[in-house]
């Protein structure tokens, strides 16, 4: 799965999620991706989030969803990534990820799973990732 | 200045497999500051960013999706704007290049927020997409990844290449 969220100088914000699903699935089945509140999620109001992971447990924590309440509720980014994906793991199983911008502009990175690949620019400079607590760095 | 994240996906990726996501990921976040810096658009630059990881058979989206049990590729994409809270997602889409882009267009040109299967791909159609064979899409590493999965006894769910993995 990949996913892209972004914020413009004017606060409007975007979430885009896109995936092959997981393989051996049984031909139609549907996961957390194309499911707003599940695979993504995007308010103006509150902030924008992009996840990835087990799809079926997603689907059913709405993780997206969730992180968007924990950002309501004046949660960091970075806590309410990761608090809602090991609540996930904690309540359904399996493993998660995601992305958010909350509407401050705050970058929030999290994950349940033992990686999760993640980038972002910062004032020229690429800021990437794949294990906890890994923050690598290189020129636009 | 805007804010831009990526991922590429979540799970028990292998080592070996870190700098090809650390490659594309910075591939992906140069192509959504090159959208943004010509069109001024966030729309614009976060597709361009999706596209770009769609591309890239390091990434199990687009080129590079895994396969189902029946050795095909279903893909699924979601795009959502927040001003309105638009959206615009499809599920079962087959031999297009970009699902990001034809989510959009859900969103964009349709009443509905989810299409499906062989309507989404006709849908697909009538948008001008162009459609991409299965040699495209489907990579070795994805076919190797499905037998690997079959001798295993299907035990247990596997996503990326390889490894049991998820997203």
């Amino acid at each position: 799965t990949v996913g892209a969220i972004g914020m413009d100088v004017n606060g409007h914000m975007v979430s885009c999620t896109s995936t092959g699903g997981i393989t051996g699935k049984m031909a139609g089945r549907v996961g957390d991706t194309p499911i707003p509140g599940a695979g993504g999620y995007c308010n103006n109001e509150v902030g924008t989030i992009s996840t990835t992971g087990h799809g079926d447990s997603i689907m059913r924590y709405c993780l997206a969803s969730k992180i968007m309440h924990h950002l309501e509720n004046g949660n960091d980014p970075n806590i309410a990534a990761q608090k809602a994906c090991e609540s996930m793991s904690s309540r359904v199983g399996g493993s998660a990820g995601a992305i958010v911008i909350s509407k401050d502009g705050k970058i929030g990175i999290g994950f349940s799973s033992p990686k999760m690949a993640w980038a972002f620019l910062e004032n020229r400079i690429i800021h990437y990732g794949i294990k906890h607590g890994q923050h690598l760095t290189t020129d636009l | 200045g805007p804010v831009i994240v990526v991922h590429g996906g979540a799970g028990s990726i292998p080592d070996s497999r870190d700098q090809q996501k650390f490659d594309g990921m910075c591939a992906a976040i140069r192509a959504a500051h090159y959208a943004y810096e010509t069109t001024s658009s966030i729309t614009e630059a976060c597709q361009a960013a999706v596209e770009c990881m769609e591309d890239d058979e390091a990434f199990n989206a687009g080129r590079g999706s895994v396969l189902n049990l029946k050795g095909e590729i279903e893909m699924e994409a979601l795009f959502m704007e927040g001003k309105d809270m638009n959206a615009g997602s499809v599920t079962g889409v087959k031999n297009i290049a970009h699902p990001i882009a034809l989510a959009r267009k859900v969103m964009e040109n349709t009443p509905h927020v989810l299409l499906m299967g062989q309507s989404a791909n006709d849908f697909a159609v009538k948008s001008g997409f162009e459609a991409v064979p299965d040699d495209y899409l489907m990579t070795s590493h994805a076919k190797i990844a499905l037998d690997n999965f079959l001798k295993s006894g299907s035990q247990p769910i596997t996503t990326e290449i390889g490894q049991g993995s998820v997203g």
